[in-house]
């Protein structure tokens, strides 16, 4: 089955990413 | 080529002011961030990306979609490249 097209963005990696740049240094 | 392709992003965003408005405030993050404002630009980084990954999963599959995602993993890394400058700079 193709897989979906949203499955091609990690929304998770992005956001978890984001998380850990908005922590103060 | 960074710069173009925020370019045209912009140009494709003209009928999505928030979009629109999201990437102004990329462009000025870069361009502090190039002038050496390193802690500016983290701040105006981050506004951003917040804004951008939020348009993003709202955005319908096609060509924007698709350089919305590319612009948002450069803006990553460049925002994580310049923590981890603070970060050294710091110790």
């Amino acid at each position: 089955v193709d897989p979906s097209p949203y499955e091609d963005i990690d929304f998770e990696d992005l956001s978890k990413r984001l998380d850990e740049l908005k922590k103060k240094t | 080529q960074g710069r173009s392709a925020r370019e045209l992003l912009m140009e494709m965003a003209k009928d999505k002011p928030r979009l629109f408005a999201a990437l102004d405030v990329a462009s000025a993050a870069v361009a502090k961030d190039e002038e050496g404002s390193a802690v500016d630009a983290l701040d105006l980084y981050q506004q951003s990306l917040g804004e951008l990954l939020l348009m993003l999963s709202a955005e319908p599959v096609g060509r924007r979609r698709e350089l919305l995602h590319a612009e948002i993993k450069t803006l990553m890394g460049r925002a994580e490249f310049l923590k981890e400058q603070i970060k050294s700079y710091q110790w």
